[in-house]
């Protein structure tokens, strides 16, 4: 039997909306530990890894883990249907062929009960390692995503280059070309505003802009964004969730001929 | 022009 419950619908909707355009359908692991998934986009260049732990949630139960393959659009609309302040509880027999999801009102006054058909997803899992990166940029998260979506309207690709003096966003396209550069907070009153730097060497690499269009739209589910960038290794864009856990989007860089 | 990696180039599989 797995049983999970969210006091509050919103937090779902959220992670949802992060994910369900990148991700067409993937597996939930269950386990006593929380739910997890790793899923690739189509094209096999990004990757999310998305973690709830179980102490997220209001209440939990797992009493074997379970791999409860989902079409993330369906997933979405059902849960979108929710009320925000609705508490959520997703269920599954361990044998079942069903995902149960009910909504509470928080006034108990309206209960709506929903069964998504569970499927067969062949989805490669990836090991992936600790990676030692060579920076990590902190940012408001909406800076993230406005920067990528002014960039995206110039070109395919956006190189970002990061020194101790500060991050640059820079893209080249048929009508022109443009560069953002950030350079970390001096002194900020509030810290979610803040950009900070870490360098421990500079570095310089491209990346497909749709896809880094595609991460900043999870700006609500944190105020700030962290960007891990080393060499040889994807970018690890990621999203903190308070106690609940994180989502995390690698993608590949690309490389010049 | 940019040639674009695949992700699987990194990681292996499980």
């Amino acid at each position: 039997m797995f049983e999970a419950r969210v006091a509050q619908a919103e937090i779902l909707k959220k992670i949802l909306d992060s994910v369900r355009e990148l991700v067409e359908q993937g597996n939930l692991d269950c386990s006593g530990t929380g739910i997890s998934l790793q899923a690739m986009d189509s094209s096999h260049v990004s990757l999310v890894a998305l973690l709830l732990k179980s102490e997220g949630f209001e209440r939990y139960r797992c009493d074997r883990s379970i791999n409860l393959g989902i079409n993330m659009q369906s997933l979405g609309k059902i849960v979108k249907t929710a009320g925000n302040h609705d508490a959520i509880t997703l269920s599954s027999e361990d044998k079942g062929d069903v995902l149960g999801l009910m909504f509470e009102s928080t006034e108990q006054d309206k209960v709506s009960n929903y069964e998504i058909k569970l499927m067969d997803v062949d989805a490669e899992q990836l090991a992936i390692p600790v990676a030692e990166y060579s920076v990590c940029v902190r940012m408001p998260s909406a800076e993230f995503a406005r920067i990528t979506r002014d960039l995206s309207t110039i070109g395919d690709s956006v190189l970002i280059s990061c020194t101790k003096d500060g991050v640059q966003f820079s893209t080249t396209g048929d009508t022109g070309s443009g560069s953002i550069v950030l350079r970390q907070s001096s002194s900020v009153d509030d810290e979610k505003k803040a950009v900070v730097i870490e360098v421990q060497e500079p570095i310089s690499l491209s990346f497909a802009t749709k896809f880094l269009v595609q991460f900043s739209k999870s700006a609500a589910l944190n105020e700030s964004v962290t960007l891990n960038l080393g060499d040889g290794v994807p970018l690890m864009v990621e999203y903190p969730m308070k106690e609940m856990g994180y989502v995390r989007f690698y993608l590949a860089p690309k490389l010049s001929n | 022009p940019a040639n674009q990696i695949a992700l699987i180039t990194f990681y292996q599989g499980q």
